[in-house]
């Protein structure tokens, strides 16, 4: 563990402590994607499974059930809590245009074919994508809310922190996996156009709006 | 054996 990874994973935490609690406030999800928030559960379902097979640590395995349980909790209140706030006019990503092509790339490649391996490839290349629906909404209405920002730049952020403990694991323990490190550089790049609005704008005070 | 790469990462 180094200062990179803890710093990436308290980012990560943080971002849906934020969508949590905005959606909770404000007893509404207007402006967020349920198709990211759904993806983003497959992700940790799929990721996740070794919970049951192998123990890393303490830190790890309540993180990955935060993870779940956060996931769950986001979906729950989306769907069925405060269903009759949810953006489904706007939030039309066809995600099948992001299973289907992970599926096939995590059972071509990956590290070993075997399921657990396969599932957890899929889950990587998965996350890399995931948010495209909530930038896909962002872009359809023009804008987003501050709190919504905050919650990108904090999720956008996780990965960028992770591909520099990469870069320091790479220097320090000569670990790396190219299929992580593929799907982050993508995962990061993704949020490239987002962070710079948000820089630009919304640490100015001003509300995320696209150009017209 | 092969166990597959190590996976502390979350």
């Amino acid at each position: 563990m180094n200062i990179f990874r803890f710093a990436g994973d308290l980012s990560h935490v943080f971002a849906i402590i934020i969508l949590l609690l905005k959606i909770w406030k404000t007893r509404s999800c207007a402006g967020i994607s349920g198709k990211s928030q759904i993806l983003f559960a497959v992700v940790y379902l799929t990721r996740y499974l070794d919970l049951f097979t192998t123990y890393v640590s303490l830190y790890n395995s309540v993180m990955k059930v935060l993870f779940l349980a956060t996931s769950g909790a986001t979906v729950y209140l989306m769907y069925v809590k405060f269903k009759a706030t949810y953006d489904h006019n706007h939030d039309s990503f066809r995600i099948e245009f992001l299973l289907v092509p992970c599926a096939l790339l995590a059972l071509v490649i990956n590290h070993e074919f075997t399921v657990m391996e396969v599932l957890w490839t899929f889950s990587i290349y998965l996350e890399s994508v995931a948010i495209l629906p909530q930038l896909f909404l962002v872009s359809r209405t023009g804008e987003a809310e501050s709190i919504t920002s905050h919650y990108l730049f904090a999720l956008g952020s996780y990965r960028a922190l992770y591909l520099l403990n990469w870069v320091y694991r790479y220097m320090v323990e000569s670990h790396y996996d190219l299929i992580a490190i593929f799907a982050g550089v993508v995962q990061t790049v993704l949020y490239c156009d987002f962070f710079y609005l948000y820089i630009t704008k919304v640490l100015k005070g001003k509300k995320l709006q696209l150009p017209a | 054996i092969y166990i597959g790469p190590k996976k502390d990462e979350l």
